[in-house]
């Protein structure tokens, strides 16, 4: 499968709606310091369920777009990530997480609210596993995949068998 | 649980030298350097550790520690893709990866993933050097629109601009 | 003591906002960003912390931790430059502190460093990017000897070059 | 007053005694990776008396040089750095630090040898202050500097005051 492309609504430094894509096989991300290319893979990593630890935000509420120069402005309500996914088959399925409201994270899949149980398993039908998140490297973090000790090195490959 | 874990270590196992010969090969170093995996508890091995050892060509071999900046990361990726190619994602997302590499190690990395990059197989990466996003097939450019105060994209493909 | 330490405190703080500044202006933002520094216990200030704050340009405060690496690189240099002003050492030694810059930024951080350097304030800056080094006055250029199995050292002026 | 060249004789990557200089005002050292750069800053840490710890090398051994394709080849017996520093009077010191046969750390300047405490205080007259480290940043620690707690903060503001 491929992903063909990104919609995020009000994520991080993204206001309002926006596609992102459609994603070539190799497809560079650039642009200058601050841009919001990390805050991107945020949004992927979003989307997949990935914990909001990992996306340098300590709670949900910090995902959702805020203007910076207008404090007073009332933030979104809502902010939602939808990863659109082409299967080899041809299907497409539109993964979406949503921050609610009261700050909490709804899963659907092609518009139809779903358990994050299920969500999880139609990603690892994809071979997207999320515990292992094997398919990501954050910013800065690579060079201490040479330098993990071996029993995470281990972990990490019981996580993919 | 044992069966499971050496059908994983045992293929990435196998393709680690592979990939980074691939990423270590030069004019210079014709076949590149050395990697491999080996087990600290091969009884019960997911109860203990796996370790990574890499010799840069022409180096002998020194712990993990004591590699360049530039060196570690082309380890580390060598052993990221090593690690995906057993029951690969549809996409591997990376970002600033290329921070500690030369122009030489750049274009070796970026060539390594073209030539891996399909259908099945996409690469979405995040880099400031020209050197390593010129040979990608798409560009996003990404910049802050200061009056609206929000990120924008931009979509722009390359493919077929240099081939 | 604590005369000692507010001496010190007192002269970084007040340089580190001017500082960020220089590093941060540009044609967008010719005022560029905000930077102070504030004391946890003003009572007994080296018992407790010394928070630092930043805001690029057109952002409002946020946690440190929320800045892009760029960002990040940009105020720890500041920070860095306020520091060394107190008690100067005579020299700064920099290890590829603009691995995480664009091109503007590895731009500013060169030009600060330029107009800083001195006969009294020497600055030694490793570099891979060529927008950084090539703005420089001397250069020295290391290489592997393979044959030799050793590191050799080749220098460059470049002064006098471009001025 | 300012550093004028550095004498390196086996250290790390440099075979043989090797004269890297004169220093400008604003100097950048480049070269490809693996070529020697940071081993060149270890070198200067490693001459004003920074402890190993930081040098990569767990122990004062490790920072001779070592012919690597050849494991039989003996290695030198001694290494040593040596700083050539002008004052601003004029003056010019040689600061020196060997690695013995025995594999420990000798100190000399302009060639006599010294106890450490003169030694540090000797670069402590020129504001070079060993236990702050303020004027080093090594590789992969300056976003480090921006995200310290402010205890680290402290402590730093304290040893150069
Ligand atoms: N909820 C939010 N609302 C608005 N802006 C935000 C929000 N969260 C983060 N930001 C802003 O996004 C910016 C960081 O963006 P990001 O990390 O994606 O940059 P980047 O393009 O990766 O830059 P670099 O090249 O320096 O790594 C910060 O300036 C931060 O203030
Ligand atoms: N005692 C030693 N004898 C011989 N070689 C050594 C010794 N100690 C370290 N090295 C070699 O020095 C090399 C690292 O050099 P260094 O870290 O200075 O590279 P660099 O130029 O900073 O590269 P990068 O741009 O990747 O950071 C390693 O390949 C290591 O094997
Ligand atoms: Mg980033
Ligand atoms: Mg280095």
């Amino acid at each position: 499968g491929r992903l063909v492309q990104l919609e995020v609504v009000n994520f991080k430094s993204y206001n309002g709606r926006q596609v992102i894509g459609p994603f070539d096989h190799f497809t560079s991300v650039i642009g200058p310091n601050g841009a919001g290319k990390s805050n991107l893979m945020d949004a992927v990593s979003f989307v997949l369920g990935i914990q909001s630890a990992h996306l340098r935000s300590a709670r949900l509420r910090d995902l959702v777009y805020a203007n910076e120069r207008d404090p007073n402005e009332e933030r979104p309500s809502e902010a939602s990530v939808t990863a659109v996914y082409e299967k080899s088959d041809g299907a497409v399925l539109r993964f979406s997480r949503i921050i609610t409201a009261t700050g909490s994270s709804e899963y659907r899949i092609n518009n139809k609210s779903v358990a994050f149980s299920l969500y999880n398993s139609t990603l690892e039908a994809e071979n997207i596993l999320i515990k292992a998140r094997n398919f990501l490297v954050f910013q800065g973090d690579v060079e201490a995949v040479a330098s993990q000790s071996p029993k995470d090195l281990t972990r990490l490959i019981e996580q993919i068998s | 649980r044992f069966k499971k874990f050496n059908n994983a270590f045992e293929h990435i196992s196998g393709k680690i030298d592979q990939i980074y010969k691939e990423l270590t090969k030069s004019k210079t170093f014709p076949l590149g350097g050395n990697a491999y995996l080996t087990l600290e508890d091969s009884e019960e091995p997911y109860l203990d550790g796996v370790k990574f050892h890499t010799m840069p060509p022409m180096k002998r071999f020194r712990d993990m520690e004591q590699l360049s900046g530039g060196e570690k990361t082309v380890a580390a990726l060598a052993l990221l893709f090593a690690i995906h190619s057993y029951r690969p994602a549809p996409f591997f997302v990376l970002d600033e990866v290329d921070a500690a590499l030369d122009n030489a190690n750049v274009a070796k990395v970026a060539n390594y993933i073209r030539s891996r990059a399909s259908d099945e197989f996409q690469f979405i990466v995040i880099s400031l050097k020209s050197t390593f996003y010129e040979r990608a097939q798409a560009l996003v450019g990404i910049y802050k629109d200061q009056d609206e105060n929000s990120s924008r994209v931009l979509t722009l493909r390359l493919e077929g601009l240099e081939d």
